[in-house]
């Protein structure tokens, strides 16, 4: 189920809408500290249901908005996109293609759509499940992890595997 | 659940040992259990051992030998629950470049239905992708994406 | 006490607030004491604002960004209490090209009286660096030593 | 008060004597991951006086002595060697060379030398206080400690400043 796309609108330090498309293989982000690369990790992260505002750096559900510069006023809303193709059907819908967007709005009321309809996030867990792209599973690698994994006690290597299991 | 764990344990573990030598150039590491037997409240250690060292206490490791050591993990639990696609942001920051190569081609030659984004600052890693996006702030605080060519990113550098 | 540690405090304040723009090529930042009204128990806040971007929490900086901070911090700290030399391993680790070159000249203007000593893997360190010794281990296990120059080191990499 | 030279002779990865000479300005140390460049930071930190075993990524006091490889044995001793040029009287004591010698045994006992002389654990510390190289210093800044200082609560950045203070 090849990842296709991801939008990032009004997320973090993208206020301007970009788009990024992923081919087969590997795909490189480069560029200055403090450019973006690691905003468009979590933007990632958070369209596919982050809950917990510490794996995004933030402090309140609404710091993902972008805050504005010296030279462009803060926005009132942060949406991201991210399309898959399901031919495989690896996530768990008939669709076969699938659209999930994420919005987040300055009085912190949120909006989740698969393919345009509104959904709960209760949905967008189901949709994950047992696709190897849920929750538990390993395919972010936060910035700083790798560090943080090996420091772990050999109680919370436990967990790792026991949320793997 | 306890055999549940215990077997993916298993095979986790038996990644892990097959990975590190690639991963490493050569060496040995296994995971073990703290307490074989208290298997619903074991913990688990790992031990390695880089090529043509004698096996020490984890802690003795260097910077890069601990990235490595984790890095093979993440894969050895990726071989046992494989992912559609995995995004890495700068997990290879400690590494040297013989090591940032190797680990560039050992995902080069990763499963093929893989997708694998890579968030780096490293020449090494971007020479092994497949299509590089440049992120700036052309405009100070507003991010902006461009498609680039290695050799574009290399004329910055 | 309580005075030597607002004495202290604000000395590393003001050399903090002053060292960051130079490190970061411009911007603004400080030292704030959490709890003003109990020096004896307050705690320290980083308040820092990267050139270009609006002063938002700490925890939103970047990789980079984080770790220049905190090497501004030191070197604030470094100004207040001199060391006669300091042995720096792998502190810019998180660092992108043109802030390891940025980082390196710092060094390289500090005090002439101060000796410094740069563990790195980045060329742009070792560019600066007065003289250089490569380690390896050419016998497993066995660390030996040898001066080298730049063009020696780039030729290897 | 320059730093002249260090000598490395049994510690950790340094089975054979090895002498690194400090000249002024910047001295940068290069080479691959786990060939010993930390382990030079280490032997400095050592010899200086560390008393905490954590700060050497130790369990046991003896783990610094060189432990063997396929092709070599472990040795019985660690020494090292590291000479100042004191003529400034940075350090508390009136010879204007100091020479510290630090040696550990693999029974554990420790011995401490200023100019060949055999003095005691407190003599090293004592003289460093006020040169700007006690413990208290950031006369050594470790692989990793950037980020830990990062993520240091306000309460312990206070104690960072209470040091200096
Ligand atoms: N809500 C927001 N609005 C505007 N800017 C934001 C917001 N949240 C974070 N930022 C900015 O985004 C920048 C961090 O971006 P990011 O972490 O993606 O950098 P990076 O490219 O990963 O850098 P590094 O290479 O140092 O890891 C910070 O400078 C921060 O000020
Ligand atoms: N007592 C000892 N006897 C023999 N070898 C040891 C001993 N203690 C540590 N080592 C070895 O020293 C190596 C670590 O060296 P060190 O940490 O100095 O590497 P480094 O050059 O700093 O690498 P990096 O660039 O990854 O940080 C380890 O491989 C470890 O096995
Ligand atoms: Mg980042
Ligand atoms: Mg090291």
């Amino acid at each position: 189920m090849p990842l296709k796309s991801l939008t990032i609108n009004g997320f973090k330090s993208f206020p301007d809408k970009v788009t990024l498309e992923f081919p087969k293989g590997i795909t490189g982000i480069v560029g200055p500290n403090g450019s973006g690369k690691s905003n468009i990790t979590e933007a990632m992260r958070w369209v596919m249901g982050e809950t917990n505002v510490r794996h995004l750096r933030g402090e309140n559900t609404t710091d993902v908005i972008f805050g504005g510069t010296a030279m462009k006023a803060p926005l009132n809303r942060a949406e991201v996109t991210v399309s898959f193709d399901n031919q495989a059907k690896q996530l768990n819908s008939d669709f076969k293609e699938i659209e999930i967007t994420r919005t987040i709005f300055r009085n912190g009321d949120t909006n989740y759509q698969i393919n345009q309809q509104n959904v709960r996030l209760k949905d967008i867990h189901d949709l994950f499940m047992d696709s190897g792209l849920s929750k538990e599973s390993f395919s972010i690698i936060s910035q700083g992890s790798v560090e943080q994994i090996f420091n772990a006690k050999p109680a919370d290597r436990r967990s790792v595997i026991e949320e793997a299991a | 659940v306890s055999t549940r764990f215990k077997e993916t344990f298993e095979q986790v573990s038996a990644a892990f040992a097959d990975i590190f030598p690639k991963m490493f150039g050569g060496g040995h590491a296994k995971l073990a259990l703290t307490d074989e037997t208290d298997i619903l409240n074991t913990g688990i250690d790992i031990i390695a051992q880089p090529p043509g060292k004698k096996l020490q206490s984890l802690s003795l490791l260097s910077g890069g030998e601990r990235a490595l050591t984790t890095i093979t993990l993440l894969f050895a639990i990726l071989k046992v629950r494989p992912v559609p696609f995995c995004i890495l942001d700068e997990v290879e920051a400690s590494l040297d470049e013989a090591n940032v190569d190797r680990f560039a081609q050992f995902l080069k030659n990763y499963d093929l239905t893989t997708q694998f984004i890579m968030i780096t600052h490293r020449k090494g890693s971007m020479a092994q992708a497949d299509q590089l996006y440049g992120v700036m702030m052309q405009e100070s605080g507003i991010s902006s994406l461009l498609s680039v060519s290695l050799s574009e990113i290399e004329q910055q550098l």
